[in-house]
């Protein structure tokens, strides 16, 4: 564990806290992408099928535990919960995720370290992670008025992926058997999605105005 | 074992 990996997984679990507390104090999901968090919870439940195969440490398993929790229960307030379930931009929110589900699967069957079922379900984890994004992406450019809490989610989770390279780098420099194409190739893929965010987000923070994308 | 040090991230 070295300092970028710590800051990059803190980053992700603060920007997890953000959203929670955005759907808590304002009693609204507005702005933000179910599909998005949908394929999130994806996500991590295919990567985190280890969690009963293999013991990494006591941090890996409670931070698997975290992640699968909370992405779940911001999906249970967006889809059930009397009140925010109302404010959920079901007509904005179009992104086809089969669109980006079925390539990923399909390159995951192609593209992979080893045929297995478990290694082929994470590195379909590792491809859809990389493209999530995109219906969150799609969606606040259609959002007028983008509320603070909103666009520093957003800038949280391209902080957090940005800090997970550095960490790789680190770990190549490091480490004499850290190689892994798949997942550095998809991480600088997945940061390079939030570039044009960044953009607008400093643009909108220099001049002291609230967040639009065009 | 080169394989498997990535699967100790998230």
């Amino acid at each position: 564990m070295n300092i970028f990996r710590l800051a990059a997984d803190m980053t992700h679990l603060i920007s997890i806290l953000v959203l929670l507390l955005k759907i808590h104090a304002t009693r609204s999901c507005r702005g933000i992408s179910l599909k998005t968090q949908d394929l999130y919870a994806l996500v991590f439940l295919f990567r985190y099928l280890d969690l009963f195969t293999r013991y990494i440490s006591l941090y890996n398993t409670v931070m698997k535990l975290v992640f699968l929790g909370t992405s779940f229960s911001i999906i249970y307030f967006m889809r059930f919960h009397r009140v925010v379930r109302n404010t959920y931009d079901k007509e904005q929110d179009t992104f086809r995720s089969i669109f980006i589900v079925v390539p990923c699967a399909v390159l995951a069957l192609l593209i992979n370290q080893e045929r297995s079922v478990l290694e082929i379900l994470w590195t379909f984890s590792i491809y859809l992670e990389a493209v999530a994004i995109l219906p969150q992406l799609v969606l606040l450019q259609r959002t007028q008025n983008i509320d603070n809490l909103t666009g520093n989610y957003v800038f949280l989770l391209g902080t957090y992926r940005g800090l997970y390279i550095l960490n790789w780098i680190y770990r190549y420099l490091t480490e004499p058997h850290y190689r892994q194409w798949i997942v550095w190739l998809s991480g600088v893929l997945q940061t390079g999605l939030y570039v044009d965010f960044f953009y607008y987000y400093f643009l909108a923070w220099r001049n002291n105005q609230k967040l639009s994308l065009p | 074992a080169g394989e498997e040090v990535s699967k100790d991230e998230l």
